[in-house]
């Protein structure tokens, strides 16, 4: 009977071998079958990103570079299939912009250049590619992670968008602030929502479902920091939109509500050890438009002091809150033209875009930074659920 | 004394436009 001997862990060199006419099955069952919520959800964070490496490993061994080319060429038109066939599904483009990502920092840190090696263990620098320099094929992957990460934004955004304006603006959650009737009496409000209306909840509901998600995946976490900032950046450019179109969102009451739901994603960022990815600068220009809506507005001293604080909103901004303006009773005048003049006069000095609205297409440049692994490619086992039987641990 | 490693050698790559391209053309080709 042969005797199965089991090979020490030491013993592996941290390779894939493979047959060259089983590579389509590879592609098949690792990228464009495999689903993120089933066989994936228990794998460890960029297992198919270091599968995938091991087995360019082993190519690379075999010093057969047209092995090597195949496989990253599958390999990159794989991953654009399945993104292309499931490019709305929110938890795929995240998984695989997670992969794409550790596959491309093995490139790095397994190229053999000393810059990416100064983490590594003995065994990493002993696992490095013997034979070919990739750092072409490294600019390639860059590019399609570059792709993936603005697809993965789309996604998100067309599932937020939906919830900004009514979570942000529309939904009432402070009581008493809401305006008063001529009467006197205090407008009926309600904390429980619609059936159907989104609240600040509902978005920071979904906010937490994109972290976990991408967490789960493994993503970096720097990668995650520039996420977060480009959502944000979208909730705000949305909301300071919708309230510069809409008299019945400028308001000194709207000014608190705003103010209130900005603090809780300020909260949000806080809990989540965000405060320094650059997200709540984001929403300055919307911070700035609540603020507007509640300071005075009446003398000089009141003009000069709406000038220094509304630095990040334009003078077509200012100006458009303020001739939205409502009061929130009859006491209360609105503001005058002479004001908005006043105001005009100080700011004719300033060198700034004409645009009334803010870009919400516009997305922030992403960036890789190196993040080299601590996993030891020689201890990688692969689970019988992802059917790859047929490579061979080396 | 270990020999120094030989250099690597550098694999030429397509942009990702051009592999896109030749995939298209091999779907195109095949059945």
């Amino acid at each position: 009977h042969p005797v199965n001997i089991p090979r020490r862990e030491k013993d592996f060199q941290g390779m894939l071998e493979y047959k060259r006419e089983d590579e389509m099955k590879l592609v098949k069952n690792l990228i464009l079958e495999l689903k993120p919520r089933g066989v994936a959800v228990n794998l460890i964070p960029g297992l198919p990103a270091y599968i995938l490496f091991m087995c360019l490993r082993h190519a690379d061994y075999l010093n057969d570079d047209q092995k090597v080319r195949t496989l990253l060429t599958s390999t990159i038109n794989s991953i654009k299939k399945i993104l292309k066939k499931r490019g709305d599904d929110f938890e795929t483009v995240s998984f695989w912009l997670a992969n794409t990502c550790r596959f491309l920092h093995c490139l790095k840190q397994y190229s053999g250049d000393e810059a990416f090696m100064k983490h590594n263990t003995q065994r990493q620098n002993e696992h490095c590619l013997s034979n070919f320099d990739l750092a072409e094929y490294r600019q390639v992957i860059s590019d399609l992670a570059i792709q993936i990460y603005q697809q993965l934004i789309k996604c998100m955004e067309n599932i937020l968008q939906p919830m900004i304006v009514s979570g942000m603006l529309e939904h009432e959650t402070i009581q008493g602030v809401s305006g008063v009737k001529p009467t006197g009496l205090r407008k009926r409000t309600s904390s429980i929502a619609d059936e159907g209306t989104y609240t600040l909840d509902s978005i920071l509901r979904q906010l937490n479902a994109f972290h976990s998600i991408m967490c789960q995946h493994g993503t970096d976490p720097e990668l995650i920091k520039q996420v977060v900032k480009q959502l944000f950046y979208i909730i705000g450019a949305v909301t300071l939109n919708n309230l510069l179109l809409r008299k019945d969102m400028c308001s000194w009451s709207k000014g608190m509500q705003i103010r209130y739901n900005v603090s809780q994603l300020e909260e949000w960022l806080r809990d989540k050890g965000l405060m320094t990815c650059g997200a709540k600068e984001t929403l300055e220009p919307l911070i700035q438009a609540a603020q507007l809506l509640q300071v005075k507005k009446k003398t000089d001293e009141d003009a000069e002091a709406i000038c220094s604080m509304c630095q990040a909103l334009t003078t077509a901004q200012i100006v458009k809150v303020l001739n939205l303006y409502t009061p929130v009773n009859e006491f209360e005048e609105r503001v005058s033209v002479a004001f908005i003049r006043t105001i005009q006069t100080r700011l004719r000095d300033r060198c700034e875009s004409p645009q009334l609205l803010m870009d919400t297409k516009m997305i922030y440049p992403v960036t890789f930074p190196f993040s080299p692994s601590c996993v030891a490619l020689e201890t990688i086992q692969i689970p019988g659920s992802l059917n790859l039987a047929f490579l061979t641990r080396v | 004394p270990r020999p120094p490693p030989r250099p690597r050698i550098l694999l030429k790559a397509p942009t990702l436009a051009e592999m896109e391209e030749m995939n298209l053309s091999e779907e195109e080709e095949s059945p």
